[in-house]
């Protein structure tokens, strides 16, 4: 690697430098860039991507003044987790998703859940509008509703909403990284993803499948199917909310 | 198909690099271009570092939002390795304050030519890649649920 940065990072760690800290953070700045970027697809209309940069500022900061350059680890690897934590916990207490459409995810959420178990397989749209006292229409309109797209929405399906981390999460090969409170990464996800999908039905398990691994849009995924994209976009949804209930439980 | 998928795995993995890099690219651009602005217009703002570079850094809206795709936020593995890549990664930024006002100059013109020329192949690869994936949607829509559950 550099020099002048090994040296920048030799002076930042041996007596906290306040210049050397300044123009570390300057250097790395151009990774909240691409993170903020990359956090704000598929993310509700509503939230302001120009303040993104702002929470992830907060989280470059955080990792300059952490790292710990003799772990071995990249600094740009856990500058990028950082600061995609940083916007989604900010995201999180500002309420990405409005907090009335939110409590109806929760509510679909558990009745999945609790068909889930009862039935012993995923259960069907017209059997979870039943569990919910719903009519077909009102429940799909409830899914249209919460738009799950984005890394936000998987990061939290995976993360859960306590800081309790989900037994699912444990049981993934190697949680062997260096930092404990690191989060859980895309490659991570899309191996949990892949465990839990042979328990959805086959109508998810293709959308899961032709959106986070074959990289299609919901349109394209609505041509493959012969659905329409806000069909496809009712199905990932329940998909999504049936991977949370699977891995909270 | 299968052809048609290691062909478009083999984009969008080039893809990520060049997007990767293309925005660490375009971030020093404007962190040079803001500093140079700085010196001529005198440094009035009292605004922590961290908030004049969160404004700095923010995209304009674009002119046409792209439909929402799975993205993966981790690095591109093949992270810089070609020699190409130094003006994304060396030191450059944290020497920023110590430049002159030429050695600035220069930098923020070899810094626009390279952005171009990155945004040039991006957009060219991008292009491929949305043909690739169209073909591949055409195939399963041809092949019918088979053609999906071959992959899933
Ligand atoms: N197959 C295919 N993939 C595409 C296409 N356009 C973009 N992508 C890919 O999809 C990611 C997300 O694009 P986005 O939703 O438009 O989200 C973009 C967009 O909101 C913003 N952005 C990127 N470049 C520009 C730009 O030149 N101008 C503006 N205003 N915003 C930009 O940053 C976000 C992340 O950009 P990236 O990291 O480059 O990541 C991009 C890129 O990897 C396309 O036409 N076809
Ligand atoms: N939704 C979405 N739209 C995209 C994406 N990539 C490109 N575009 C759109 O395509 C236009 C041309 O992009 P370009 O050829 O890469 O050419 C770009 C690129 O070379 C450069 N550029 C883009 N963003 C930045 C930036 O933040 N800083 C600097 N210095 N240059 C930028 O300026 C040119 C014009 O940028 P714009 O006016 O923003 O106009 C962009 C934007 O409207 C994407 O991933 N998602």
């Amino acid at each position: 690697d550099d020099p002048e940065l090994a040296a920048l990072w030799q002076r930042f760690s041996a007596d906290g430098d306040p210049q050397a800290r300044e123009r570390l953070i300057l250097q790395y700045a151009p990774l909240v860039k691409y993170v903020a970027g990359r956090v704000s697809v598929g993310l509700p209309s509503h939230v302001e991507v120009a303040d993104l940069t702002s929470y992830g500022m907060f989280g470059l900061i955080d990792a300059v003044e952490r790292y710990d350059p003799a772990r071995g680890v990249r600094f740009e690897s856990y500058a990028i987790q950082r600061i995609r934590g940083a916007i989604i916990d900010e995201l999180r207490s500002l309420d990405w998703i409005p907090r009335s459409v939110r409590s109806k995810a929760r509510q679909v959420e558990e009745a999945l859940q609790d068909l889930e178990h009862r039935l012993g397989r995923s259960p069907g749209e017209e059997e979870l509008a039943g569990e919910l006292g719903m009519d077909l229409d009102e429940m799909r309109r409830t899914l249209s509703q919460v738009a799950l797209t984005s890394v936000v929405a998987l990061d939290e399906a995976v993360g859960g909403d306590d800081e309790a981390r989900s037994p699912l999460v444990e049981r993934l090969p190697d949680r062997s990284s260096p930092d404990p409170e690191a989060r859980v990464d895309d490659a991570e996800m899309r191996r949990l993803l892949a465990t839990t999908v042979d328990e959805l039905g086959e109508r998810e398990r293709s959308v899961v499948v032709l959106y986070y691994f074959e990289g299609l849009t919901l349109a394209q995924i609505g041509e493959v199917l012969g659905v329409t994209e806000s069909r496809v976009s009712q199905i990932h949804s329940k998909s999504v909310l049936a991977l949370r209930g699977k891995i909270a439980g | 198909a299968a052809e048609v998928r290691a062909a478009r795995d083999e984009c969008r993995a080039e893809e990520a690099q060049l997007s990767y890099l293309r925005r660490l690219l375009q971030a020093r651009l404007d962190l040079v271009r803001a500093e140079q602005r700085r010196r001529r217009e005198g440094d009035g703002s009292t605004e922590a570092l961290s908030e004049r570079l969160a404004t700095l850094l923010a995209d304009a809206p674009p002119a046409s939002r792209r439909e929402a795709r799975a993205v993966s936020v981790d690095p591109p593995a093949t992270h810089m390795r070609r020699a190409e890549d130094r003006l994304a990664s060396d030191a450059t930024l944290a020497r920023v304050p110590d430049l002159d006002e030429d050695a600035l100059a220069r930098l923020a013109s070899e810094l626009a030519d390279r952005e171009q020329e990155i945004s040039r192949r991006r957009r060219a690869l991008l292009d491929r890649l949305d043909r690739l994936q169209e073909e591949l949607v055409a195939r399963y829509r041809d092949g019918g649920t088979a053609a999906v559950d071959a992959i899933v």
